[in-house]
């Protein structure tokens, strides 16, 4: 590592992890038609199992988030180089009882980093950004509030993102991060590195991106960021991968934030190695046009 | 009421007005998709469904359209194109245009838990003892200057704003302005130079993904363990391998976009396959829409 002088071992493998929604309100044993977090089942099937239960429409219990991280740690911590880890750290707003706040979006957030830091640090005292391995989180539609809405920063939200991933994101890019909510990470310093991109900021299910054309614009901003940091790394001859939440998709994105996206990562193919999301909680993979989102975005000037 | 705007629309054509409802209705799908994120799923086959038959779909279309040696005649031929037959195209301008989006199965039980280990290339990185660069360049100034190019974006466009609002020569400082748009976008990528060549998403080489391993854990058989031992839950919870990129139906030698695109268009005209890659994409929970 010639940026620390570390001695690493590199192992040719990473973890992709998404999507925990740990859910502090659920209760072993109770009914699952209540969330799971109250109520006497009226059946067997009704009853929220210890670690949650496929299907159910449950959020996940804390254990399982607990035995799932302590799984990693056992055995894949030590063999692995990086952990992309792409959002929503927090239950869903799906209880009346219990609304989500602010607070407890920030709170959870706080617990999963902290736990993420625990399991992937190298224990340093005196430096905290010291990890034995690289962790790249971003922001998903649930970890901001209210759901789904985050605005162009500098704001409240991206200053305290940057409080709660202090060890994660690089401190020089404190800046742009209290902008975007996006930054770099060097894996291998000078050569490999991965983007955590707020794709809140191109996701039509945001009431405050319109379009990705207009300077103000949460996306413009954030596509300015993206074009730049893609042609340093491509003047440093570093290879990147993409990381975000809400993946890059047409359902997903404003039409011309689609389109303009899409193009870049068609334009940076002698560096771009993939992308990696997560939000939709189904396992697949979907190829994106580049030469078509050029026509459309020319159809569209 | 953008809808009615659209329908009594008197400067814009039919084209224009559908192209606006579609917008329309895309935002008011997303509002719904987002609203059932994460909770009970509904509807995932019909959505996997759409994926084969739209993205895939097109994708087997241009596999079969490759065909390396018709491609220079084509190009030769003077005489009158039939409009209707695709022309040939090579496998490297297919595989070009596309870029792949992996979309993750999540922690949270919406099917069963799960995640994936990647591998990539490094055997470069092992068998070159000079691999590391020895001088580092930080990137305190890169940051600093982008983050003064952000900031003088947003000026910029509080300048034009007030310009407009003081309403000098409106029309004419409208004209000006998409033009200076156009050309000064910057969020419009220019094309990639020659000089460029192809990097690890397309041809095999450093830092090409060349595996994965999909885990998964099995939710039921791990709450009924629970429920007929006294042990303790660490001993019963685990994670264990769903499936390999290497194993059938994916069969991919690496990770390529052109691997993705083979397996994309087998995953379109083979049901067997198709079915398998429905399933593990619920990650083995079953899940059939009601």
């Amino acid at each position: 590592d010639v940026k620390t002088g570390k001695e690493r071992k590199l192992h040719g493998r990473f973890l992709h992890i998404t999507d925990i929604h740990p859910d502090p309100y659920y209760v072993e044993g109770s009914s699952i038609d209540a969330v799971c977090h109250t109520g006497k089942p009226s059946k067997k099937k009704d009853v929220a199992p210890k670690f949650g239960k496929a299907m159910s429409g449950c959020d996940s219990p804390v254990i399982l988030m607990e035995e799932t991280l302590r799984w990693i740690k056992e055995n894949l911590r030590d063999k692995i180089d990086f952990v992309i880890w792409t959002g929503d750290n927090i239950r869903h707003d799906n209880d009346r009882k219990h609304p989500r706040t602010e607070a407890q979006i920030f709170d959870m957030n706080n617990i999963v980093a902290d736990k993420m830091t625990e399991l992937f640090s190298a224990g340093n005292e005196e430096d905290p950004r010291d990890f034995d391995v690289s962790v790249i989180p971003s922001l998903g539609n649930n970890d901001v509030f209210p759901h789904n809405m985050f605005a162009l920063g500098p704001t409240l939200q991206t200053r305290e993102y940057y409080r709660i991933w202090k060890n994660f994101v690089p401190q020089q890019q404190q800046r742009t991060f209290d902008r975007s909510a996006s930054f770099l990470t060097e894996v291998i310093p000078g050569k490999l590195a991965v983007l955590s991109i707020n794709t809140l900021y191109l996701f039509k299910a945001n009431p405050l991106v319109d379009n990705c054309n207009s300077k103000k614009e949460p996306g413009y901003q954030l596509l300015l960021w993206f074009g730049y940091v893609l042609e340093e790394l491509r003047s440093r001859g570093m290879k990147v991968w993409l990381s975000g939440h809400v993946p890059p998709i047409a359902k997903n994105f404003d039409q011309s934030c689609y389109d303009k996206f899409t193009l870049w990562t068609h334009e940076y193919r002698d560096i771009i190695i993939g992308g990696l999301y997560g939000h939709m909680n189904i396992d697949h993979f979907i190829p994106t046009d580049g030469k078509k989102a050029r026509k459309s975005l020319l159809k569209a000037m | 009421e953008q809808s009615t705007r659209v329908q009594q629309g008197e400067d814009s054509n039919e084209e224009d007005e559908e192209t606006e409802l579609n917008r329309i209705l895309d935002h008011a799908m997303a509002a719904k998709e987002v609203f059932l994120m994460g909770a009970k799923p509904s509807n995932k086959e019909a959505y996997m469904n759409t994926v084969r038959d739209t993205y895939y779909r097109k994708v087997w279309n241009k596999l079969e359209r490759v065909d390396e040696k018709n491609v220079e005649n084509e190009k030769k031929k003077k005489e009158k194109k039939d409009k209707k037959k695709k022309k040939p195209i090579t496998r490297k301008e297919l595989i070009e245009r596309y870029s792949i989006v992996n979309i993750g199965g999540s922690v949270i039980p919406t099917f069963n838990p799960s995640f994936r280990i990647w591998e990539y290339n490094i055997t470069d990185i092992v068998n070159d003892s000079n691999f590391a660069v020895s001088e580092y360049k930080p990137w305190d100034e890169f940051f600093e200057s982008l983050n003064k190019i952000m900031e003088d974006s947003l000026l910029e466009d509080e300048m034009d704003s007030s310009n407009i609002e003081v309403g000098i020569n409106r029309e004419k400082m409208g004209e000006k302005k998409n033009k200076k748009k156009k050309k000064n976008d910057k969020t419009m990528p220019i094309e990639m130079p020659d000089k460029y060549e192809l990097g690890p998403a397309y041809v095999p080489q450093l830092f090409t993904p060349t595996r994965f391993v999909q885990f998964y854990a099995d939710l039921e058989k791990i709450n009924q363990e629970l429920h007929n031992s006294f042990v303790e839950s660490k001993d019963i919870f685990r994670y264990e391998i769903e499936y390999t990129s290497d194993e059938k139906p994916y069969s991919m030698d690496s990770l390529t976009v052109g691997s993705y695109l083979d397996l994309a268009g087998r995953l379109y005209e083979n049901k067997p396959a198709w079915e398998k890659y429905v399933e593990w994409s619920f990650a083995s929970s079953g899940y059939k829409d009601d």
